[in-house]
C-alpha cells in the first residue's frame, strides 16, 4: 500500500510537473487513491491543479518544518489530493541544512497519511538540493522525465550518481520506477537519436509510452486541469492515460 | 569596461544556456571580447561549446572555493573565451553556506580578468541559491529569457523578488539588462498570449528580438558549436544575430 514515486531530473524543463500531473489525475481517473507532493518552490504541480496557497494557509514548507501535520495542508481536488508548494519553501533548503535528520523530513511528514492512498506521486525541483534529497529519501522509486533533446542526456550521468548515493547512504531500498521520453516529436531525427540513446542505456526501464510534443499540454496549465479534464481526446490526454495504464500494470512486477 | 550580465531564471528549461551561448557567439561575431562564465553545474553551456572539464583541470569550483585564479582555468574557443563548469559545482553550494562573504566569491574572482573583456556573460543554473546569488551580486545587469508558456509566468514574481533583495542587500546597482522571449511558435495562440503577457509586465524592457523555435538550436549542442558556427542561415542564428545587435545597440541608453 501506499507508494511513493518520485519524479526527479535535475535537468530544467523536461517535463517533471506536467508528468507529476497528469500521471496523478490519469491514475485517479482510473480509480486509484492518488496524493501528489508538490516539493517545488514555484508550485507548477500545485497550479496545474488550480491550487494556490495563500498567505496564511499551510503548504510543503510548514510541513518540513514540523510546523503543520501532512494532513492539516493535503486538499482534495476530486481526481488526487494534492500536498501543494508555495515560494517560501525556498527558505526550507536553507533552514533544514544544520538541522539532524535534514533528509528524512519528508519521509517522517508522509509516514502518517501514506496508507491512505495507492500511490503517493511527487514533483522535485530542478536541482539535486535538500529538497530533492528529502524526496529520493522518503521514496520507493524514482521516475526519471527525458526530454528527447541533446543537453537532457547530459545530466543523466550526475542524476544517477545522486541516486546511487542515496541508496548507499539514505535510502538503501530506492528502485528505479522508470524511464518517460518527453516531447518526442516524430518529424526530427533528434528526438530518436536521443530516444534510440536513451534505451540503449536503460533498456527495459524505459516505458512503451512515449509522450508526444502537444501543444494541449503546455495549455492546460493556464486553466488550472490536468490535460484529462481540459482536452480527454488530445494526443497529450491519450498519451497519459497509456502511461498510468503500463504503469499500474508494471506494479506487479517491478 | 568588462560589463558582467546574468543570464538568470529560475524556471527550467526557458532557454538560457541556448541564449548565454548563442548571445556570447554572436557578440564574438560581432567583434567584442566576450567571457563566458558556466556557473551550472550541469556544465551545458561549457559542452555548447565543446569543451569539457577532465579530472585535474581547472573548473569554475576551483575558482570559487579560491583554489585557483580566473584565468587558470579560462579556455579561449575563438568567438568566445570559456570559464567552464563541472558536476564537482555542486559541492560548493554547501561548502560556501558557512563561509564569510559567501554571495562574493564570484565577483572578487572575476575582478582580476573583467577589464580584459567588452561582455561577461554568466550562465545560470535554474534555482535561486548560492550559485545564482554569486552571480546576480556579481552582474552589473541580468538578462531573463523567458519561454513563451504558461508555467514560464508563474515564476517571475519569484525570480524579481530576489532580484529586488540582491539590489537591497548585496548589489545596489543591479539593473535589468533586458527579457528575452524564447521558443515562440507562431502557429500557437498560445506563444502570443504569453509575449503580450510579458510585454504588459516589463514593457520596454523586452528585446523587440524575439527567438523562435528552431530544430537547429536544439541540435548544435550536439556538435559542441554555437548555431552560428553549425547553421549560419537558420532562423535560430539569424535570431541570436539580430539580438547581439540589439543588445549592443542599448549599451548606449541603458
Ligand atoms: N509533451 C509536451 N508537449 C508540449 N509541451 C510540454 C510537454 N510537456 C511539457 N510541456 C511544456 O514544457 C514546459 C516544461 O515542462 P514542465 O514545466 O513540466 O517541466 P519541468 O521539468 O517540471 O520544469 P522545471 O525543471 O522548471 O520544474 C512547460 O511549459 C510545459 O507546459
Ligand atoms: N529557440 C529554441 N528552439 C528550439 N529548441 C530550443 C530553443 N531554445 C532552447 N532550445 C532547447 O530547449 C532545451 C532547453 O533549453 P536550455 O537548456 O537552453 O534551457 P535552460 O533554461 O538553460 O535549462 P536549465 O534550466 O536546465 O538550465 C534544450 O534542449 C535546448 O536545446
Ligand atoms: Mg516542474
Ligand atoms: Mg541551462
Amino acid at each position: 500500500m501506499g507508494k511513493i514515486v518520485a519524479i526527479a531530473n535535475q535537468k530544467g524543463g523536461v517535463g517533471k510537473t506536467t508528468t507529476a500531473v497528469n500521471l496523478s489525475a490519469s491514475l485517479g481517473a482510473a480509480e486509484k487513491r492518488v496524493l501528489l507532493v508538490d516539493m517545488d518552490p514555484q508550485a507548477n504541480a500545485s497550479s496545474g491543479f488550480g491550487v494556490r496557497v495563500e498567505d496564511g494557509e499551510k503548504s510543503i514548507y510548514e510541513v518540513l518544518i514540523d510546523e503543520a501535520d501532512a494532513a492539516e495542508a493535503i486538499r482534495e481536488t476530486g481526481l488526487a489530493d494534492i500536498l501543494p508548494s508555495h515560494p517560501r519553501v525556498i527558505g526550507a533548503e536553507i533552514e533544514l541544512v544544520s538541522q539532524i535528520a535534514r533528509e528524512m523530513k519528508l519521509k517522517n511528514a508522509l509516514s502518517g497519511v501514506v496508507k491512505q492512498y495507492d500511490f503517493v506521486i511527487v514533483d522535485c525541483p530542478p536541482s539535486l538540493g535538500l529538497l530533492t534529497l528529502n524526496t529520493l529519501t522518503a521514496a520507493d522509486s524514482v521516475l526519471i522525465p527525458i526530454q528527447c533533446e541533446y543537453y537532457a542526456l547530459e545530466g543523466l550521468s550526475q542524476l544517477l550518481g545522486t541516486i546511487r548515493m542515496v541508496q548507499k547512504h539514505l535510502n538503501l531500498d530506492l528502485r528505479i520506477e522508470g524511464v518517460l521520453l518527453t516531447m518526442f516529436d516524430k518529424r526530427l531525427n533528434l528526438s530518436s537519436q536521443v530516444a534510440d540513446e536513451a534505451i540503449s542505456y536503460f533498456g527495459e526501464k524505459v516505458y512503451d509510452t512515449i509522450i508526444p510534443r502537444n501543444v494541449r499540454l503546455s495549455e492546460c496549465p493556464s486553466f488550472g486541469q490536468p490535460v484529462i479534464l481540459y482536452d480527454v481526446q488530445s494526443a497529450g490526454s491519450r498519451s497519459y492515460m497509456k502511461l498510468a495504464k503500463e504503469f499500474i500494470e508494471k506494479q506487479d512486477s517491478i
